[in-house]
C-alpha cells in the first residue's frame, strides 16, 4: 500500500490525525489522545484494478474477467481501504459514567484498488 | 490543499478549509460510532485519582508514568461491547437503627435499544476495624432499595458476604442479575444500600475523611442486544 505524498496520483493512504486537545474533546474523551482518521485517495487506472491485495474480492474478480475477455468496462476501479483496525476508547457519557469500548474498523491501515 | 476530486466531484479546496471539513467529518464519525447525538458536556469532574483507580480495576488499561492511559483491546466479539464505570451519588441513610451507605446510579437507555449485562460488580472500600477484640471478618450486605424511603420494608437483599476487615481494602459484590433486571424494567435510578455493621459503625460508609480514590463505583460489561435478530429466529 502506498502512503500519499504531497502530489497524489495513484491510490494511496493519506494520514490524518486529530488531537482531541486541539478540538477541546479531551474534556470528555479520557483515552486515546487523538484519532488517526486516515483515508484513501488517488486514481485507480484499469491496469491497477485489483492491486494490491484485494483481488479476492468479488468486484476485482468480475473486473478481471471483463478485462481478460477484452470487454471494455465503463466503470473505473476505486481506491478503498484494504486493512482497518479498531479504536479503543474510554470516555465520559452524558450520565458522567465512564465507558470503554473498542469501535471496530475505525483506523485505515492501508488502501488498494478494487 | 488537495486537487479536485475526480470521482466525487468535490471542488479543489484551500488547505485550511479542507482541514476544517475533515475535522467536522471526524467528529461526526466518532459520535455516530459511539451512538451519541452530541458530545457529552462534563459539568462535574470525577477526581482523576478515583478515575484511574476505577480504570485500573477495569483491567483494561495500563497507567503510564505521566498519568495518561494506555489502552488494551478487549477480546474481539461480534457485537460491539462496552465496559462502563459509574460513580454513584452517595449519601448515608438511616435504615432502621443503623446507618448504611446509600448509592444511587443514573441510567439513560435509548428507546428501542436493550442492553445485555455480561457481568457487573459493585466496588466498595471497607475501612479497617478499630476494635482489636472484634473478629477480623464481618458480614457485608447489599440491598436494592425500591424508592426514596429507606425503611427496611422497602429493601431487598441482593447479596451478602463475609469480608476481611483486618486492613482497609476494596471488596467487590457481583450484581449482574440485579442490574440486568433493573435495566430490563426500563427504570432510570438504581438505588443500592451497603451496610457493613460493626456495632454502631458502618465500615463501608464513605465520608469526607476518605480520599476520593476510595469512592465506591460500579463496573459493568454490557452489549447492545439485537432485538431484530430475535424476530428473525421466530420466522425460522
Amino acid at each position: 500500500s502506498l502512503r500519499c505524498g504531497d502530489e497524489v496520483t495513484v491510490c494511496c493512504k493519506r494520514d490524518f490525525y486529530i488531537k482531541f486537545k486541539d478540538i477541546q474533546w479531551d474534556e470528555w474523551i479520557i483515552a486515546p489522545e487523538g484519532y488517526h482518521m486516515n483515508y484513501c485517495m488517488g486514481q485507480c487506472p484499469q491496469h491497477l484494478a485489483g492491486s494490491p491485495g484485494i483481488a479476492s474480492s468479488f468486484h476485482a474478480t468480475v473486473f478481471n474477467q471483463l478485462k481478460v475477455n477484452g470487454i471494455n468496462t465503463a466503470t473505473a476501479s476505486c481506491c478503498i481501504p484494504t486493512e482497518r483496525r479498531p479504536l479503543s476508547m474510554v470516555y465520559f457519557n452524558s450520565q458522567h459514567s465512564i465507558v470503554k469500548t473498542d469501535v471496530p474498523d475505525m483506523i485505515v491501515e492501508s488502501c488498494g484498488c478494487t | 490543499g488537495s486537487p479536485a476530486c475526480a470521482s466525487c466531484g468535490l471542488p479543489a479546496m484551500e488547505k485550511d478549509a479542507e482541514q476544517k471539513m475533515m475535522i467536522e467529518i471526524a467528529k461526526q464519525h466518532l459520535l455516530e460510532k459511539l451512538h451519541l447525538k452530541e458530545r457529552p458536556n462534563i459539568t462535574q469532574t470525577v477526581p482523576k485519582v478515583a478515575l484511574l483507580t476505577a480504570l485500573r480495576k477495569l483491567h483494561s488499561g495500563r497507567v503510564r508514568q505521566d498519568g495518561t492511559l494506555e489502552l488494551e483491546n478487549s477480546l474481539p466479539t461480534k457485537d460491539q461491547g462496552y465496559e462502563i464505570v459509574s460513580f454513584a451519588d452517595i449519601s448515608d441513610s438511616d435504615s432502621g437503627d443503623k446507618a448504611s451507605l446509600s448509592l444511587t446510579f443514573q441510567f439513560l437507555q435509548e428507546r428501542g435499544k436493550s442492553i445485555q449485562v455480561l457481568q457487573s460488580s459493585l466496588w466498595i472500600y471497607a475501612k479497617l476495624s478499630e476494635d482489636p477484640h472484634r473478629s477480623s471478618r464481618l458480614l457485608a450486605r447489599v440491598f436494592l432499595s425500591a424508592d426514596e424511603e429507606t425503611s427496611d420494608s422497602n429493601r431487598t437483599l441482593v447479596i451478602e458476604k463475609m469480608i476481611e476487615v483486618k486492613e482497609s481494602n476494596w471488596h467487590t459484590f457481583p450484581i449482574t442479575h440485579t442490574l440486568q433486571t433493573f435495566l430490563d424494567g426500563g427504570q432510570r435510578r438504581l438505588r443500592l444500600e451497603v451496610s457493613c455493621e460493626e456495632g454502631e459503625r458502618n465500615l463501608c460508609s464513605f465520608n469526607g475523611s476518605l480520599t476520593k480514590a476510595n469512592q465506591p463505583f460500579m463496573v459493568a460489561q454490557v452489549r447492545l442486544r439485537d432485538n431484530h435478530s430475535k424476530h428473525l429466529i421466530r420466522k425460522r
